[in-house]
Formats: structure tokens, C-alpha cells, sequence
């Protein structure tokens, strides 16, 4: 565990607050790609199976859980309890196009063939494109919510600091895993053109509206 | 040479 493992935990940790929160006191879910938080859940599902057959520590146990359960609240905030708020028209991202690829390339590419590892490899390829439909759907209707942007803002910051926690895990413990880093690589930089937004415009007090 | 066994991470 190091400083940029930590502050990455804790940052996806806020995302996934904040996202709740704004759902939860708006009684709305409004400009939320359901379909993302879909996936996201299916990234938690599938990653975390391990929580059934290895214990690693404390932390690593109760934010597992945290993190899968917040990610089956959400979807069920959206899909059950505020359906009648939920934006489906502009949710159009044709997540098959996510998937299969993603399937494939677990298949192909892994560090052992074996269910366990194949599960763990798919989440990582698709938690790296997961936020697509969400970022298809601003670009659709050329708005977000302030409160939606800093969901994104953590949500995208977790990936970058978690960059330089495997930089320092190469360094000082000789730890590199290619498929993570990689993975991560793409995650971030599909997040690059929503911290420009984010950075010139609503930290200056604007919502973030695109050109139409 | 990755450790399978290491999901420390999240």
C-alpha cells in the first residue's frame, strides 16, 4: 500500500458516494447512464468472485464489499425506486459493442487460462471502457449536472493515481502487471478530454455545456 | 512475472 493506492481507493470511493448521494437527494437520475453503472456493477461482480476463495486483509474485504454493494444500490436506485427519472431515450450506447470485444480479448489475452483469472481479466478490460455510454450520453445532450462532473472528475482521477501507484510498485517492489497497466493507460485517457472540461470550465464555477 | 494469486488491488 502506498499514497497513490490509497488516495485511488478512496477517490473511487468518493465517486461512487457522490454518485448516490446526488441520486438519493434529488430523488432523481437525471443525466445518469444506467447502462454504465450496468457495467460497473458487472466489473465489481466479476472481479471481486475472489472475496469467496482468498482472504487478502481487512481493507481489502470491506472495500470489495462496499464498492460491489454501493454499485447494485445504484443500479437499483436507477432501474427500480426513480425509473420514472431515468433518462433511457438519450442512454443509447450499444453496450454489445463493449462487450464482445471485451469477452474476446479476456479470452485471448490473460495471465492464466483459468475461470478465476479469465473473470478478473474481463473486469479490468471492461471497467477501462465502462464509462462510455456515460460519456455517450453527455455528448448526446451536450450537458452534465456540476454534481454529475465531480462524480466523473473522482471516477477518472482513481485510474491516474493508480498509474503512479504501479510507476512506484515498479520501482520498489518490482511489480508490473501488463494487462492492469495497459488497461489503466486506456481508462485514463478516455477521461483526458472530460479533465480539460472539468478543469477550464467547472472549476471556474460553469456548468459543463458542450458547443452544440 | 506477474503473481495470478496477487489481487491485492482493487
Amino acid at each position: 500500500m502506498n499514497i497513490f493506492r490509497l488516495t485511488g481507493d478512496l477517490s473511487h470511493l468518493a465517486a461512487i458516494i457522490i454518485l448516490l448521494l446526488k441520486i438519493w437527494k434529488t430523488r432523481s437520475c437525471a443525466g445518469i447512464s444506467g447502462k454504465s453503472q450496468i457495467l460497473f456493477a458487472l466489473v465489481f461482480t466479476t472481479r471481486y468472485l475472489d472475496l469467496f476463495s482468498s482472504f487478502i486483509s481487512l481493507y481489502n474485504t470491506v472495500m470489495k464489499v462496499i464498492y460491489i454493494m454501493c454499485a447494485y444500490a445504484t443500479v437499483y436506485l436507477i432501474y427500480g425506486k426513480f425509473k420514472a427519472t431515468y433518462d433511457g431515450n438519450h442512454d443509447t450506447f450499444r453496450v454489445e459493442f463493449l462487450l464482445i470485444p471485451v469477452v474476446l480479448l479476456a479470452v485471448l489475452i490473460n495471465h492464466a487460462f483459468a475461470p478465476m483469472e479469465i473473470l478478473w481479466t474481463f473486469s479490468i478490460y471492461l471497467e477501462s471502457v465502462a464509462i462510455l455510454p456515460q460519456l455517450f450520453m453527455i455528448s448526446k445532450t451536450g450537458e452534465a449536472e456540476t454534481i454529475t462532473t465531480h462524480y466523473l472528475f473522482f471516477l477518472g482521477l482513481y485510474r491516474t493515481l493508480y498509474l503512479f501507484n504501479w510507476i512506484w510498485r515498479f520501482y520498489f517492489e518490482g511489480f508490473f502487471d501488463l494487462i492492469a497497466v495497459v488497461a489503466g493507460l486506456v481508462q485514463t485517457i478516455l477521461y483526458c478530454d472530460f479533465f480539460y472540461l472539468y478543469i477550464t470550465k467547472v472549476l471556474k464555477g460553469k456548468k459543463l455545456s458542450l458547443p452544440a | 512475472e506477474v503473481d495470478t494469486t496477487d489481487k491485492d488491488e482493487l
